[in-house]
């Protein structure tokens, strides 16, 4: 196993187990920059960490990443990691990560759905959901991405929690969610909130329960713009942007709904590689061109929230 | 760890609304065990949609009746697994 973050290999998939040692090598390695916070304990009772990158201050204005709430899409933990080391790398020699940082703190939570992640080491390689059980049902688990408190129940989500996209039996009912909901809501002064999922290639803006445009379409449509431009420019992949509605389906109960509600304009939900070849299933070697170039769109939403306070 | 040996992995294209609700009755057999990863929505775009083995004859069957376009995205899920499996192994290794 790896004795540091640069001995860490970016370029294949790791456990829970491996990722969970790589952030405690990253806080270990970088005490003034990045620490570890737990926001709660899953349904399994595995510790939920988020990485805090920090230069000081008092709940500073924030942005928020998080990768693998969908456990089985694997490329998207691996992505995490790599930007996590992404960033204690380009603080202090990229001027734009430098100046976020000097302004903004990012939280990353790199594996969202742990139980589901493990669950897929050790069983089920396709599993989604949480690992929750339902009162009444043989079926295990919870879309946790249909589980937010933004038209919770609405079209868009299943209530059959033997499907793939069950809502769960109320809102927040998924610790994996409440964790997050509670930090967002304490912590009050998010002003970024970005999803990472994977696949087909999409970078998507609420809102997913209705095809009615949110309020700043207009902002958030050009930013995603800017930002598919940016992620295209390393390795020429095509991605296209929009409202979750118009652009895929109906989903109700969705993350970014949810923070969009709670007032934090800038929501963003990615799907990243691959264009179909593989699905779920994309090859270690493209872990890293894949974080890369997504990188290159994260820094344009967050440099963007940066200079466009609010 | 659960097999899926024989699962494949098909691309269905719906062409327009009527297609894209047949495929949706499809979603709605629970029998076939379909696993859609990325489901239907509007004419045109995509839809995956793992198929156990045991269902692959029964959905084709399916598509063809109602002529519907569909393309194997991959042929063995397992094959994939294994090789992704072999390359965690070798690291450690």
């Amino acid at each position: 196993r790896a004795r540091s973050t640069n001995t860490f290999n970016y370029a294949i998939y790791h456990t829970l187990d491996e990722i969970y040692e790589f952030m405690d090598m990253l806080v270990a390695e970088n005490p003034q920059l990045v620490s570890k916070l737990q926001i709660g304990n899953t349904y399994e009772g595995r510790p939920i960490y988020v990485l805090k990158f920090s230069t000081g201050g008092n709940k500073r204005p924030a942005i928020w990443i998080d990768t693998g709430i969908h456990s089985r899409e694997w490329v998207t933990q691996a992505s995490g990691t790599w930007f996590a080391k992404k960033i204690t790398e380009d603080y202090g020699q990229d001027p734009k990560i430098t100046a976020i940082l000097s302004n903004m703190d990012i939280f990353l939570e790199i594996v969202t759905n742990p139980d589901g992640f493990a669950f897929t080491h050790s069983t089920n390689r396709l599993w989604r959901k949480t690992r929750s059980r339902t009162a009444g049902s043989s079926c295990i688990g919870v879309d946790p991405n249909r589980n937010w408190d933004a038209a919770f129940g609405m079209p868009g989500a299943s209530g059959n929690p033997c499907t793939e996209t069950y809502r769960g039996k109320y809102a927040n009912s998924e610790t994996e969610v409440k964790s997050i909901v509670d930090f967002v809501k304490d912590h009050g002064n998010i002003k970024g909130f970005i999803s990472i999922h994977s696949y087909s290639q999409l970078l998507l803006y609420p809102y997913g329960y209705t095809n009615t445009p949110n309020p700043d379409q207009q902002e958030l449509d050009q930013l995603a713009k800017e930002a598919v431009t940016a992620l295209s420019s390393l390795h020429g992949t095509k991605y296209t942007y929009g409202s979750i509605y118009t652009t895929i389906y109906q989903a109700s109960g969705n993350t970014i709904d949810w923070t969009y509600s709670q007032g934090i304009k800038y929501s963003y939900t990615f799907e990243l590689r691959d264009t179909g070849r593989y699905g779920f299933l994309l090859p270690a070697s493209q872990i890293i061109p894949t974080a890369q170039e997504t990188w290159l769109a994260l820094v344009t939403i967050m440099d963007h929230v940066k200079n466009h306070p609010y | 760890l659960e097999n899926f040996v024989g699962h494949q992995v098909l691309r269905i294209s719906a062409a327009d609304e009527a297609q894209v609700q047949k495929v949706k009755e499809l979603e709605d057999l629970e029998h076939l065990q379909l696993d859609f990863w990325r489901g239907p929505a509007q004419p045109g775009s995509s839809i995956d949609v793992r198929v156990p083995f045991p269902s692959i004859q029964a959905v084709k069957v399916f598509l063809e009746a109602h002529a519907i376009s569909y393309s194997i995205m991959i042929e063995d899920v397992q094959s994939l697994l294994d090789e992704e499996q072999e390359q965690m192994f070798a690291f450690q290794g």
